[in-house]
């Protein structure tokens, strides 16, 4: 297992520098492990640099580059090993319209082979999906359901 | 194996049955605050196993059953339905012979707790055996928790490894 | 200072008793100690019923609820001792579109008595502004102002 | 007292010297990601005297100096400037005679850090005590950084009671 965590990384890690300058219209970022003689306890070092910026650490960036850059990790990670579906709660909350847009671009690609949950308040959002859910509680407390089909 | 329909009853917000197709690639699940949308999550992550009732925002797994309004009593019983398609083969060999396979939880408000596929009771161990198969497991990455995307850059590195783990 | 301390969460949990039903229209909420004995080390609980729905653990409200509650306790602080100014960083962003309009109507008043200074992805937040500041990064990484002033 | 302006040079992203003039009830500051909005708030708090750079999202203080982009040289030195204005008359006698109050902090690459009032080099102490005595401290419940909102609902009682104790 050994073996197949390095495997994993090393794919992950390709995959990443590859999904992170979509998502930022431009940059660098890639994994590193923090203990390379050590597999089974190393950690999970990330490196970012948005475009145009100086690498820095991590914990620089803002609200929104850091959940574009978990989101670009999380679809890395999906795109290596894909999930029959993916479940996403409100994970647009702190991007801005540009970003939405690219991160919204990269789920309808993604949708050719996984399902797509997405809960989330942006129109933008509500436009890329297929179907639509609307959850509402005329009554307080009690939820329903109203489907809204949006494309065939 | 493919998400189908999701039925929801008596689980949180829920007290009248619900349905939601999963028929298509990208689902938008909207609505105002408070309006039950995080639940839905809570209910996929509960059918498929579950056990903490922390993840589920709950004190106790008793949390997650319909506990009435102003207006309404609470209920006796959660009851959630994972629905899924077997069109595209990839299904352990037992179970070939279906088209869907349909995963059901109860649970009772004394505790008593229910596990059926295609309406048989089973054991938790023969969902969890299902899911691992079929590769639906909830991995980490394939359920992302509202407030929780933060949690992958504030990480300590050793927490994060688990991504990893997870899809090796 | 037991005494304060006393007095000041008396004052404040009448107001936050004011100040929740007007952010969630309608229900009821109330701060608690949870040791009236020990003044100097009791904890603060805060007991919340959003309109309709029945008095249940805080972990299972919503993010915009458990959100809109923690703005209700800020306010409530805030015009008990208000501070000169008050500084909001993207509080509104896991708000709907009716919360956030109340929201915005409660800082408009407040702002009779202290300057607000509110960071905001949400237009109609930005039409509640009396002056709007755009940071731009024409430039990558270097931060400019363009300053927009709405009213006078 | 009431804040009047905000000047930055060098302080994280702002590398060249912005200028906020604050005379307005409710001043919004928008832009998209990643562009400064946040930095405006930790500027603000940083001159008010905020001694943890992880407060800050940096590790160490220097991290708060502008460090330089693709293009553009590291500077040596960050400065922030906070104006106040006396109008209202709310002041320590020491400064009755002015009609506004700068608190101005700076900080230099290789550690050394100015404090200044109306542009003449003081102490920390100095800082500290005037907003003390014109209620203009940075009290948690006048500042609420992005993403912390939720912290108020998921803190411990315990952890909780400091909101009321600010306000004591
Ligand atoms: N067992 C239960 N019985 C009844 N209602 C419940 C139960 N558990 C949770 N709820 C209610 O469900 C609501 C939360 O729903 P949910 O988290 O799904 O909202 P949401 O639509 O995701 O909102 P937001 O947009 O704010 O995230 C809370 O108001 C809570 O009181
Ligand atoms: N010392 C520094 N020198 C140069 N740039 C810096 C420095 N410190 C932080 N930055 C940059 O500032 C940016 C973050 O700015 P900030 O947090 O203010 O963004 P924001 O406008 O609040 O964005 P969001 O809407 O995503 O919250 C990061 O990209 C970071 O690289
Ligand atoms: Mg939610
Ligand atoms: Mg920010």
């Amino acid at each position: 297992t050994r073996k197949r965590f390095l495997e994993t990384f090393q794919l992950v890690n390709e995959k990443f520098q590859q999904i992170f300058p979509r998502l930022f219209c431009g940059g660098h970022a890639e994994l590193r492990l923090t203990d390379e003689e050590d597999l089974l306890t190393t950690g999970l070092e990330i490196v970012v640099q948005p475009p145009g910026k100086k690498l820095q650490n991590v914990s620089l960036l803002s609200g929104g580059e850091k959940a574009l850059t978990a989101v670009a990790l999380i679809f890395s990670i999906f795109l290596i090993k894909p999930s029959p579906f993916c479940l996403l709660d409100e994970v647009d909350a702190p991007l801005d319209d540009a970003n939405i847009g690219r991160f919204n671009e990269m789920v309808r690609e993604m949708s050719a082979n996984s399902q797509f949950i997405i809960i989330t308040h942006n129109r933008s959002t509500m436009a890329v999906a297929d179907t639509l859910y609307g959850v509402t509680m005329e009554e307080p407390g009690v939820s329903k359901l109203v489907s809204v089909r949006l494309n065939c | 194996m493919k998400i189908k329909r999701l039925e929801i009853l008596g689980f949180k917000s829920f007290q009248d049955k619900v349905s939601l197709e999963f028929n298509q690639a990208i689902t938008s699940i909207v609505g105002p605050n408070g309006c039950g949308k995080s639940n839905v999550v809570d209910a996929i992550r509960w059918v498929m196993g579950e056990q903490s009732a922390k993840n589920l925002r709950g004190k106790a797994m008793e949390d997650i059953i319909f506990n009435g309004t102003e207006y309404r009593k609470p209920l006796g019983m959660a009851e959630v339905s994972l629905v899924f398609s077997t069109e595209d083969g990839r299904v352990p060999a037992k179970y070939l012979n279906f088209t869907e396979i349909q995963v059901t939880r109860r649970l009772y408000r004394d505790g008593e707790s229910d596990y059926l596929i295609n309406k048989i009771p089973c054991r938790l161990l023969d969902v969890a055996e299902l899911f691992m198969d079929t590769g639906i497991g909830a991995r980490a990455y394939s359920i992302i928790e509202q407030g929780k995307i933060g949690m992958i850059l504030h990480a300590k590195p050793e927490e994060r490894r688990f991504l990893i783990e997870e899809a090796a």
